[in-house]
């Protein structure tokens, strides 16, 4: 049930179609988690996930170090609103099952979007 | 892997375990006519 510690969040999750190339990390992803992860755990996942993914393509060696992986970070979108196409930045505290109360509201996989966090 | 786990040190320093697949089918529950 909603609001229960222990409850799982299914996630669909894709590259920015606006603000990552298409022969980036553009696969879907289908992620499962628990209701109190946070913004900020999927997007330490993420880099984690995309460094393994990068080491492996590179067959181990010379890899990413997780001192990198930890600097890379990822900003996390979510497409909602009656319209569509509004692309919204979620604040890295809130946790997964706030966000689908307050954004989502639908009995569907929470589908969410990531890019690069752009360096000021 | 498959399976991921992250703590966040801004987040209270919770732990907790992501768990990816290729596809929907088998991994999400289907909710039919919900």
């Amino acid at each position: 049930g909603v609001g229960e510690a222990g409850s799982e969040i299914e996630l669909v999750f894709r590259a920015h179609p606006l603000l990552v190339e298409k022969d980036g990390y553009s696969q879907t992803r289908f992620v499962k988690t628990t209701a109190n992860a946070t913004v900020d755990h999927l997007s330490k996942y993420l880099a984690l996930r995309i460094a393994l993914e990068e080491q492996a393509q590179r067959g181990g060696a010379d890899g990413v170090t997780l001192g990198e992986v930890s600097e890379k970070q990822y900003t996390i979108y979510i497409c909602a609103g009656a319209a569509g196409g509004q692309y919204t930045t979620l604040n890295g505290s809130l946790t997964l099952e706030l966000v689908n109360e307050k954004y989502w509201k639908v009995s569907k996989p929470l589908e969410l979007y990531y890019a690069p966090t752009k360096e000021q | 892997p498959s399976e991921i786990t992250v703590t966040d040190i801004t987040s209270n320093s919770i732990t907790v375990t992501f768990r990816e697949a290729r596809c929907a089918e088998g991994f999400f529950r289907d909710r039919g006519d919900e």
